[in-house]
């Protein structure tokens, strides 16, 4: 859904759905799904800087592999799915 | 299709596994068949077999639970994260754990098996009409004792044929008290209850005293969800109140205000800047029978595909009729080999069946052809919907149907007959207000109709829209003389008379209508609203762009 217009955005109580950023959202979901090593590339920048985990996560989702995160990335981690990890460290 | 690292596998073709609880969402029954469909998606094309156990240790041992629920890998809340699973083994391997801040069912909504009544045990049939009102949940109405109840045909009016809708009142479940209903109210820890509460618990599940005391008595139930209450949030399992204030407007229905994220909400109370208590709106839920056998993939073996068809890929996804990939096949089948030995046959008659009832040659050895349906309730996504001289029609390959000034759906009529200049599939279509023109878009080419006289086809970057454009998905009348036209996340504004794309576009939809799928495949005006279809689900926004309703195409506009 795109984002409602002139809208108030409020701070629910008890909502286990946090407000994040795509960036922070594609951190969290990368590191949750095995994309990045949280041991070795716990930060944002080890990973942009290769965009191979990007890649890896777009190859196994059956999207085009630009490495980046555009919109269909973002979409994509967006999705219902299944908690196992894609790729197991 | 990929196995885990070692090709991990059950030594043993006889798998057992035991549900351990249940989700207030679905009925016991419901549940269990689910499961038991979704073994049986293996056991169909293995020589593996699941046998249930109701104790000790299971293979797979199933189990529903909140955030942290006893494994190194929390659940999230609503939608996100659904479930998951353990590849084969002893202990937690081969377990199966399902996200209960979900809203389970059978992926089509509410799925609500009754009880008592006179349908033994039929599911609801929504809607359905009583005294004249249709209904899309359980409701109390026509009772004073406050239970919650369905039609399971469509019109108890006529059929009369009903049942009670879970509730406190009716049954619990779990606990320690055989399914005994609710006690209201019951004394917990020196304090009164008046409902369900999930005081005194840490795993966010509902439950209330079967008896009158707790605190002497220790007899308690966990209490299922009713039809209309909402998930997550802080009141969890309350019904929505209509209408509640927030942010000093006024609500009748559930609403996206206030969130950046699109999920339809409600308050439990009338005044939720008061009150501050709310939840989500029930919604089509995930389907229990489709996630499990995903999971149940992972606990034979399987890893996840990059197959998007495959029931293994990572992404949920709804299919009514579920067919299972060859990539799927051919997984399970690298590590169990295929089923051996015959399909189990069905029971045949014992009587001689009378001569009408046995088939024709002709039935049992050719294939019937598909015939579309000429029942619109029967038609899940419109190629175009769009208001046509105040009444509301609705195209589907080569027919359509309308609905009357007076709300009677009437229908199907022949496209061809009508306007025969136009493909029987068409991408949409929508009424010029000044000249009352009818303009037929179909992939690149267009049609423009004065009464029965025809203009077209012509190209639709005649208009000035791209080349490489493949369809124009949806229109919105903008004033006079001008028509919004959309396709994919984008949007154009065309000059009637000019016959010409306006400067200064394309636009993004989202940056102009928020709240909507930007990716709707139909776009149109309707009694002075936007709406926005995405499948079977359409978006209504008001002239100042805020959306106001989310409903069903079917129930709503089309009255099924």
């Amino acid at each position: 859904w795109s984002v409602p217009l002139k809208s108030v955005f409020v701070t629910f109580p008890g909502d286990a759905i946090k407000n994040m950023t795509d960036v922070e959202l594609a951190d969290e979901y990368l590191k949750r799904y095995g994309y990045i090593d949280v041991l070795k590339k716990s930060t944002l920048q080890g990973f942009f800087s290769s965009s191979d985990a990007l890649k890896n996560l777009q190859s196994n989702l059956g999207l085009e592999e630009t490495g980046k995160l555009d919109a269909a990335t973002i979409d994509a981690m967006k999705k219902p799915r299944c908690g196992v990890p894609d790729v197991r460290n | 299709y990929q196995t885990f690292e070692g090709d991990l596998k059950w030594d043993h073709t006889d798998v057992t596994y035991r549900i351990l609880n249940y989700s207030p969402d679905m009925e016991a029954p419901l549940t269990d068949d689910a499961f038991a469909r979704a073994f049986k998606v293996w056991s169909d094309v293995t020589p593996l077999t699941f046998r249930r156990l109701y104790d000790g240790t299971a293979d797979i041992m199933i189990s529903f639970g909140k955030a942290d629920h006893g494994d190194p890998y929390p659940f999230d809340g609503k939608d996100g994260l659904l479930a998951h699973a353990y590849p084969p083994g002893k202990g937690i391997q081969g377990d199966a754990h399902f996200d209960d801040d979900e809203y389970w069912t059978l992926g089509k909504g509410p799925a609500i098996q009754t009880r008592y009544g006179n349908a033994e045990g039929a599911i609801c049939h929504f809607p359905f009409e009583f005294e004249g009102q249709s209904y899309s949940s359980c409701t109390t109405d026509g009772r004073t004792d406050g239970l919650s109840w369905c039609a399971t045909t469509a019109n108890y009016d006529q059929d009369k044929k009903f049942g009670f809708c879970p509730s406190e009142l009716l049954f619990t479940f779990g606990g320690n008290d055989n399914d005994a209903p609710c006690v209201f109210p019951f004394v917990f820890d020196g304090e009164k209850y008046e409902s369900c509460t999930t005081d005194g618990r840490t795993d966010g599940y509902r439950w209330c005293a079967t008896t009158a005391n707790f605190d002497t008595d220790k007899k308690y139930g966990f209490c299922p969800n009713r039809d209309t209450a909402v998930t997550g949030g802080n009141a969890e399992g309350e019904p929505c109140k209509f209408p509640f204030t927030f942010l000093e407007k006024t609500y009748t229905s559930c609403t996206s205000e206030g969130r950046g994220d699109g999920k339809l909400w409600c308050a439990t109370t009338s005044n939720y800047d008061k009150d501050k208590k709310w939840g989500f709106c029930a919604d089509r839920g995930y389907s229990l029978f489709l996630v499990a056998a995903h999971e149940f993939g992972h606990a034979l073996g399987l890893d996840h595909s990059k197959v998007q068809d495959a029931l293994m890929y990572p992404m949920y996804k709804y299919i009514e009729d579920f067919p299972l990939d060859k990539d799927d096949i051919q997984g399970i089948q690298y590590l169990y080999g295929p089923k051996t030995g015959p399909n189990p046959t069905p029971p045949k008659p014992t009587t001689t069946p009378s001569s009408h009832t046995i088939p024709t040659p002709s039935e049992t050895t050719t294939t019937t052809p598909v015939i579309p349906s000429k029942d619109a309730c029967e038609i899940n996504e419109f190629d175009s919907i769009t208001e046509i001289g105040k009444e509301l029609h609705f195209f589907k390959d080569g027919h359509y149907w309308k609905m009357s000034k007076a709300g009677k759906r009437i229908g199907p009529f022949l496209m061809s007959e009508k306007w025969p200049a136009v493909p029987a599939v068409i991408n949409t279509v929508f009424e010029d207000q000044l000249t009352k023109k009818l303009y037929f878009f179909a992939g690149k080419q267009f049609w423009v109709y004065t009464g029965k006289e025809v203009l077209g086809p012509r190209k639709i970057e005649k208009l000035g829209l791209p080349s490489n454009l493949e369809k124009v998905e949806g229109a919105l009348q903008r004033g006079i003389g001008k028509v919004l036209l959309f396709s994919g996340e984008q949007f154009w504004r065309l000059d009637v008379k000019a016959q010409m794309i306006d400067t200064g576009y394309p636009r993004e939809t989202d940056l102009v209508f928020g709240g909507v799928p930007n990716d709707s495949h139909d776009v149109f005006l309707y009694k002075g609203f936007f709406h926005f279809c995405r499948q079977g689900f359409y978006w209504r926004m008001n002239s100042k762009k805020q959306v106001d309703r989310v409903g069903y195409v079917k129930h709503d506009l089309l009255k099924c």
